[in-house]
Formats: structure tokens, C-alpha cells, sequence
């Protein structure tokens, strides 16, 4: 049976939440 | 220069709101400057800008860097002045409270902001996440996956998160607000020595 995932998990890894980003050059 | 900047804030009074130092949030202005000017140079930070750094794209449109926009545009007026910037940044710092994360958390994800978190609105942040990342889901199991998060965290059953039901669900699967903390927050100066010797610059001028 596949993994259900955890929803919130899902879209935590969004890269438009990944405020690290700001401070790449 | 810094004081022609519209919404200008003096770093002292942000850094006696923050867990900020006084340098720290010079160092900050550094990266304000830098993101405030990639598209139109006017000392404010656009939501194209914002969008542009997070997500290298300015023409893609990303519901999730379109939330934090929205929640750093305190004042919504369309724009990031400099002390928003700081003050919505210092929720990121490492030392802030995990309360202050989690509520932040809930409203980033509380799209339409009616004080719930409502399925369609975990469905619809599901689907623009599936599609930022090119995965492809059938319905089936995007709403076999939005279901078993719903019967998981909706403890009252009334098909609504709340905030208390949110903390309890956070508190479980503490990993949901791990990217509400960004560790080198803690040491600006030392994670970006190219901003502070320019702020150090400024200093002396």
C-alpha cells in the first residue's frame, strides 16, 4: 500500500515558503 | 540614503521589537536594498520582487509565495516597506516564540482568512503545490490525501481546522513549522558577511 502523506507535510516543501531563498545571490 | 527610502524605519527601534541586533537588522536593510531594486528601484519590495527571489520567476504565478507576500504587506497597500520586511522576518528568527510560528503557519494556510482552515482550501494549496513541483496525482489520491489529513487534524469533525486544532496537529507532526525558522537568522553578520561590510560602509559615510 502506498504512503498517504501528510497534507500539511506536502505543501511545506513548497519552494514559495522556503523564505531561505531571499537571501541566495 | 537610507532615510530617502519611503517607510523607513531607524534600525534601533526595529531592533528593540525583534530578536534582532541593531547590526543585524543593518545587515537586513543591505538585503532590503538589494530585493527592493531587482524590478523597480523605489526602496519597496513588489510583489514581482518578492516573487523573483523566492522563486527565481517573476511570471509563474506561486499561491505560497503570494500567502507570505500577502502576511509580510501588513499594511496592504500592495508593497514590503523595509520594517514590515524586518518585523514579518523576525517570525523566521530562531529565537522567536513557536507560538508566534504555528499562528503564523495557520494563517499563511488560511487562504481565504475566515479563521479555519477549510478542506477546499487544503485541497486547493495540494493541487498548487502538485503543479509548482510538475507531479502529477490523480484526483483520487489528492483527495484520499486531503481526506486522511482532515479526519487526522479535524478533531471536532466539524470539517473545519481551527487554531486550537491546529496547535494539537503541529504539536504532533512538529516538522509542519520547520520552515517557519530559518537558523542562520540567528547570526546574519556571520551567515552574510558581504551585507554587513556594506552596511559597515554606510556606517562610515
Amino acid at each position: 500500500r502506498p504512503v498517504i502523506m501528510n497534507a500539511f507535510e506536502l505543501i511545506s516543501t513548497s519552494q514559495g515558503l522556503n523564505l531561505s531563498n531571499l537571501f541566495e545571490k | 540614503r537610507a532615510r530617502q527610502i519611503p517607510g523607513y524605519e531607524d534600525p534601533a527601534t526595529l531592533a528593540s521589537e525583534t530578536p534582532f541586533t541593531v547590526s543585524e537588522v543593518e545587515a537586513l536593510f543591505e538585503l532590503f536594498k538589494k530585493l527592493s531594486s531587482s524590478i523597480i528601484d523605489d526602496g519597496l519590495i513588489h510583489r514581482e520582487e518578492f516573487q523573483l527571489a523566492l522563486i527565481r520567476n517573476r511570471n509563474k504565478k506561486n499561491l505560497f509565495a503570494d500567502r507570505v507576500f500577502d502576511l509580510f504587506d501588513v499594511k496592504r497597500n500592495g508593497v514590503i516597506a523595509f520594517g514590515e520586511f524586518v518585523r514579518s522576518l523576525s517570525i523566521f528568527h530562531p529565537n522567536t516564540p513557536e507560538v508566534d510560528k504555528i499562528d503564523f503557519a495557520f494563517k499563511l494556510y488560511d487562504l481565504r482568512q475566515t479563521g479555519f482552515i477549510e478542506r477546499e482550501e487544503l485541497k486547493e494549496m495540494v493541487l498548487a503545490l502538485l503543479n509548482e513541483s510538475d507531479l502529477v496525482l490523480s484526483d483520487d489520491v489528492v483527495e484520499t490525501i486531503v481526506d486522511k489529513t482532515f479526519v487526522d487534524a479535524d478533531s471536532k469533525g466539524d470539517g473545519k481546522i481551527d487554531t486550537e486544532e491546529w496547535k494539537e496537529f503541529v504539536a504532533r507532526y512538529p516538522s509542519l513549522i520547520k520552515n517557519m525558522t530559518l537558523p542562520y537568522l540567528k547570526d546574519i553578520t556571520l551567515a552574510f558577511p558581504s551585507f554587513v561590510m556594506n552596511s559597515e560602509v554606510e556606517d562610515s559615510e
